[in-house]
C-alpha cells in the first residue's frame, strides 16, 4: 500500500459519498446519469465477487463491501426513493454499445479462462466506459450542476491516482497489470476534456456549461 | 498477458 494508493481509495469514497450526499440533502437527482450508476454498480459486483474466495486484508474487504452498498445506494436513490426528479428524457445513452463489446473482450482478452477472472476482466474494462452516460448527458443539457462536477472530479482524480501507484509498484514490487493499466489508461483520458473544463470554469466559481 | 490473481486492488 502506497500514498497514492490510498488517496485514490479515499477520492473513490469521497466521489461517492459526495453524490449520495447531494441527493440525499437535495431529494433530488436531476442531473446524474442513473445509467452510469447501474453501470459502476455492475463493476463492483462483477469485480468483488472474489469476497467470497480470496481475503487480502481487512482493508480491502470494508472497502469493498462501502463502495458495493454505495453503488447500490445510489442506484436505489435514482430509480426507488427519488425517481420523480430522475431526469431519464436527457439519459439516453445506448447501454448495448458498451456492454456488448467489452463482454466480447473480457472473453478474448484475459489473464485466465475461468468465470470469476472473466468477470472480474469485465468489470475492469466497463470501469473504464462507465461515465460515459454521464458525460452524454452533460453534453446534452449542456451544463452540471457543481456539485456534481465535484463528484466527477474526484471520480476522475482516483483514476489519475491510481496511474501513480501503478508507476510505483512497477519500479519498487515489479507489479504490473496489464490489463488494470491499459484501461485505467483510457478511463483516465475521458477525465481529461472535463479536468479542463473543471479548472478553468468551476474552480473560478462559474458554473460549468457547455457553448 | 501475466496472471495477476489473486487481484489486491480495488
Amino acid at each position: 500500500m502506497n500514498v497514492f494508493r490510498i488517496l485514490g481509495d479515499v477520492s473513490h469514497l469521497l466521489a461517492m459519498i459526495l453524490l449520495l450526499l447531494k441527493i440525499w440533502r437535495s431529494k433530488c437527482c436531476t442531473g446524474i446519469s442513473g445509467k452510469s450508476q447501474i453501470l459502476f454498480a455492475l463493476v463492483f459486483t462483477t469485480r468483488y465477487l472474489d469476497l467470497f474466495t480470496n481475503f487480502v486484508s481487512l482493508y480491502n474487504t470494508v472497502m469493498k463491501v462501502i463502495f458495493l452498498l454505495c453503488a447500490y445506494l445510489t442506484v436505489y436513490m435514482i430509480y426507488g426513493k427519488f425517481r420523480k426528479t430522475f431526469d431519464s428524457e436527457n439519459d439516453t445513452f445506448r447501454l448495448e454499445f458498451l456492454l456488448v463489446p467489452i463482454t466480447g473482450l473480457s472473453f478474448l482478452e484475459n489473464y485466465s479462462f475461468t468465470p470469476l477472472e472473466i468477470l472480474w476482466t469485465f468489470s475492469i474494462y466497463l470501469e473504464s466506459v462507465a461515465i460515459l452516460p454521464q458525460l452524454f448527458m452533460i453534453s446534452k443539457t449542456g451544463e452540471a450542476e457543481t456539485i456534481t462536477t465535484h463528484y466527477l472530479f474526484f471520480l476522475g482524480l482516483y483514476r489519475a491516482l491510481y496511474l501513480a501507484n501503478w508507476i510505483w509498484r512497477y519500479h519498487t514490487e515489479n507489479f504490473y497489470d496489464q490489463i488494470a493499466v491499459v484501461s485505467g489508461v483510457v478511463q483516465t483520458i475521458f477525465y481529461c476534456d472535463f479536468f479542463y473544463l473543471y479548472v478553468t470554469k468551476v474552480l473560478k466559481g462559474k458554473k460549468l456549461s457547455l457553448p | 498477458l501475466v496472471a495477476k490473481t489473486p487481484h489486491d486492488e480495488l
